[in-house]
């Protein structure tokens, strides 16, 4: 995978 | 996600309740140590970027409470109320969960950086590390009504967090693979604990399986 999801989630 | 939210402030305050019912009774009957310290792990990996970005005071405020909370639980476990606390029922071997969980965080991640491995290492473990208190449960055939409580909230926000995601994905086009499959497998790992505690701790039955 190119891209890291946010991490706006706790 | 609001709703999620909640439900996972909603699982902390019924654990904090079930540490205070402890204080009042002395006791930690029925609560796996290991469960409890694999929480800790779990969010102490999942929360280091709490040095490295901001989202809001709200997802920082939380995160230390989170950390904060699972600390607590396992001091007052292992320390103050070792006493009371049933370590020869607490017998699941957690290398077993831990050793595959972190091999798999390394081969399978969105990006492969220390910060990113650590929180899939967390995101991996938090979907199996009820297993010790499952094992604990299905061994002693019993369970305080008090930790079916903070079991089943302990699983309903994972499984909320499945409806955020689908309504994210829907609206937002936002979805991160790894949290899906993670939240899908930590709910399903509770299933037969969300039957068990419908039809019998609703029913104001105390939580016992058959011998």
């Amino acid at each position: 995978e190119d891209t890291v999801p946010e991490k706006d989630e706790l | 996600r609001l709703l999620g939210q909640l439900f996972e402030m909603y699982q902390f305050i019924v654990r904090l309740l079930f540490i205070f019912s402890s204080l009042c009774f002395f006791s930690l009957t029925g609560i796996s140590g290991k469960s409890q310290i694999l929480f800790a792990l779990v969010f102490t990996t999942r929360y280091l970027d709490l040095f490295t970005i901001f989202i809001s005071l709200y997802n920082s405020s939380m995160k230390i409470i989170y950390i904060g909370c699972a600390y607590a639980t396992v001091y007052l476990i292992y320390m103050k109320f070792k006493a009371t606390y049933d370590g020869n029922h607490d017998t699941f071997r957690v290398e077993f969960l831990v050793v595959p969980v972190g091999g798999l965080s390394f081969l399978v991640n969105h990006d492969f950086s220390p910060l990113e491995i650590l929180w899939t290492f967390s995101i991996y473990l938090e979907s199996v590390a009820i297993l010790p208190q499952l094992f604990m449960i299905s061994k002693t055939g019993e369970a305080e009504t008090i930790t079916t409580h903070y079991l089943f909230f302990l699983g309903l926000y994972r499984a909320l967090y499945l409806v955020n995601w689908f309504w994210r994905y829907y609206f937002e086009g936002f979805f991160d693979l790894i949290a899906i499959v993670a939240g899908v497998v930590q709910t399903i790992l509770y299933c037969d604990f969300f039957y068990l505690y419908v039809t019998k701790v609703l029913k104001g039955k105390k939580l016992s399986l058959p011998a």
